[in-house]
């Protein structure tokens, strides 16, 4: 059975898509067999990796309103391992009309369980937005992985999603745990060190080792439709998402 | 009557709140009267002026959703002449619900119509998500205030937000005009650069003169509760902010 991630936070622009699409590479580098599912109107996802959304006739949008079979709308990707589950901005009705299908906060975990998906992970990049699309996201999975920047507004917003990971516990997902992880950091940054020495105060274990600094070479890849491990596998990011991979893949053999 | 902006961009992270803000802050500061809607389940404009969203009973929600007046749900900020209706996470709630109001995309622009606000101007925060809630404040609206990174993705979110404009036009609101704000710009990274050029191409006139550069200051101001141009009045941001309330106040006098 596949170990399934969330990538989730309701603030924008914290490296939700980077993450989901950079971690799942380096997993892959490392020998495992990876799903991406973009779950995104936006499908930056879906785009990173050089497909056109507006071309994608099969969608993640499919399996949740129409139970599509998750093993007939993935597809492969340029890196061998790396499958995708693409999305289109069909996504935004999803949002809208799940929440009339009954039991619609389990769709996506069922459809997952009964397929016959055949991968060690499967990670979920979720849109910036608390709906349910993304209670459906962490109603599936095994780990919660928060991206999130030192910056005040991203530390705010951990309020928010400390209080949802408690909802889908008591509601749908007992065994959800949760992660963050420091994004986009600057060590020259005053605000940066100042949040992020809160953060590990707060959170303690809750809190990844790995920090992922800012790489120009993160805005570089998506435009050569690859992730940063095969665009620029010696930057800076390149490395410490390979030390990320490595640090969830042993924190899941330990739980 | 007053001229309504909404400040919106499906991507996130792409100052739209700072921008929200900081917009309102510089034309009270050149003697108008702003009022701030903050319509996203984050209440980060709520936030940055020290307002804690936990604590907020009224907000932009009753309005949308139970027809509260909005003169009785706005209260004063700390700033004299800015005004503000706050949010608090029930929104989440309003993006599920305001669609099974009928007639639901024109609820805020007639609230807005009857009730006694006496502004210059009304500046719409928008969620990182084009659902019934941005579709309500861009019915509102006389002008769409699009900031974007000169970045990947968020150069490919304005395909889905010019589809959007599209749309509206047709269907509630032909007036609605639009304008880009690059934000968050490094003059120094290549990828800025060229797309940024790319996006003067691309949308001529459509892109505005003023263009808001990357400064810490901004990262600083929303813990102080404050506007960058109160917090900081000489810092590079706060003079651009400046340049742009002049910009978008000539724009909206010619049209
Ligand atoms: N470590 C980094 N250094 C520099 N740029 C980065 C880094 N991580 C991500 N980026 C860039 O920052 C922007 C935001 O990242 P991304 O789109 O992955 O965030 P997101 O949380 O998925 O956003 P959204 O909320 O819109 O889904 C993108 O343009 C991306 O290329
Ligand atoms: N010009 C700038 N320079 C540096 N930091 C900035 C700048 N503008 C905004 N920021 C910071 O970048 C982050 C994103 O900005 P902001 O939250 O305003 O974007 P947003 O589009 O409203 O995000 P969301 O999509 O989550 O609503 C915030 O932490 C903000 O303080
Ligand atoms: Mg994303
Ligand atoms: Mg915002």
């Amino acid at each position: 059975m596949a170990i399934i991630i969330s990538i989730a936070n309701e603030k924008g622009g914290v490296a939700k898509t980077t993450t989901a699409l950079s971690l799942g590479a380096a997993m892959v580098e490392s020998g495992a067999r990876v799903l991406l599912i973009d779950l995104d109107a936006q499908a930056n996802l879906t785009l990173a990796l050089g497909i056109e959304p507006g071309k994608v006739q099969r969608s993640a949008g499919n399996i949740l309103l129409e139970s599509a079979q998750p093993s007939l709308v993935s597809r492969e990707t340029g890196i061998p391992g790396l499958d995708i589950i693409p999305a289109n901005n069909e996504m935004v009705y999803t949002e809208r009309y799940l929440p009339s299908r009954p039991g619609y906060e389990t769709v996506l975990r069922k459809a997952l369980q009964d397929s016959e998906l055949d991968y060690d992970f499967i990670i979920l990049d979720c849109p910036p937005f608390l709906g349910s699309v993304t209670m459906n996201a962490l109603s599936a999975s095994n780990l919660l992985l928060m991206p999130t920047q030192a910056e005040y507004f991203s530390v705010y917003a951990l309020r928010n999603m400390m209080y949802l990971i408690r909802r889908v516990r008591a509601q749908t997902n007992p065994q959800l745990t949760y992660r963050l992880l420091i994004t986009m950091f600057d060590r020259r940054n005053r605000i940066h060190r100042t949040l992020s020495e809160q953060l590990h105060t707060t959170f303690a274990d809750g809190l990844l080792q790995t920090v992922i600094e800012t790489d120009t070479r993160l805005r570089e890849s998506p435009i050569a439709g690859l992730p940063v491990i095969y665009h620029s596998p010696k930057t800076r990011s390149a490395v410490q998402y390979r030390a990320l991979a490595q640090e969830i893949m042993d924190y899941v053999k330990e739980t």
